[in-house]
């Protein structure tokens, strides 16, 4: 499946 | 959360609450481009379209909810709230910020990690934010007075990017896997667009002379 790109930085 | 990072978000929060300080309580917004506050705005409400649906962390909701609020409010001052709008440098401020948009917009249809609507904004805001500071730089340049509110916002706004680049690179050295060129390019490409005012920022510091940018 395809991977959520996660953003943890603002 | 590594200190540079805690760092960097701490002076963009300080640069947010110097600004506010300047526009509420000295009901004044001289110096300060409303073009850069509109691109800004626009940055957090794409970048932050994740904020009801990924949830990282308290800090990182709470942070997002005062980045999105402030930028709002403070275009809302500078358009809509009497006395703000009329310390307002419209004859200067004349960057055609629009322009920056498209560019950006067009960039991240063509250079991004998914091709999903979520991702490409998120794309987009992190383009638009490294080039959402020249209109501000530029009205700096025109304007002969540069209070020391104004001089403080863009020096601490600075300051977080550089901070960012020092997260950035620990974080390489530090979590596995942890490579984000288009980050790491825009972030460059805007810490570099401060590097005149900075120089010229601590200069007028040191020599303890008032602050003024070369035409």
């Amino acid at each position: 499946g395809t991977e959520e790109n996660e953003h943890d930085e603002l | 959360m590594n200190a540079f990072r805690l760092a960097g978000d701490m002076t963009h929060l300080i640069s947010v609450l110097v600004l506010l300080l300047k526009i509420h309580t000295i009901k004044s917004c001289a110096g300060i481009s409303l073009k850069t506050q509109e691109l800004y705005a626009l940055v957090f409400a794409t970048r932050y379209l994740d904020i009801f649906t990924d949830f990282i962390s308290l800090y990182n909701t709470v942070m997002k909810l005062i980045f999105l609020g402030s930028s709002f409010s403070i275009v809302w001052y500078m358009r809509r709230h009497k006395l703000v709008q009329r310390s307002y440098d419209k004859d200067h401020d004349t960057f055609r910020h629009q322009l920056l948009v498209l560019p950006c917009l067009i960039l991240a249809l063509l250079i991004h990690e998914q091709f999903t609507f979520k991702e490409v904004m998120w794309t987009f805001s992190i383009y638009l934010e490294a080039v959402a500071i020249l209109p501000q730089l530029v009205l700096l340049q025109r304007t002969r007075n540069i209070d020391n509110l104004t001089g403080q916002y863009v020096f601490f706004l600075g300051a977080y990017r550089s901070l960012y680049i020092l997260n950035w690179i620990y974080r390489y050295f530090t979590e596995p896997h942890y490579v984000h060129w288009i980050t790491w390019i825009s972030g460059l490409v805007q810490t570099l667009l401060y590097a005149d005012f900075f120089y010229y920022y601590i200069s007028s510091w040191k020599n303890n002379v008032k602050l003024t940018l070369p035409a």
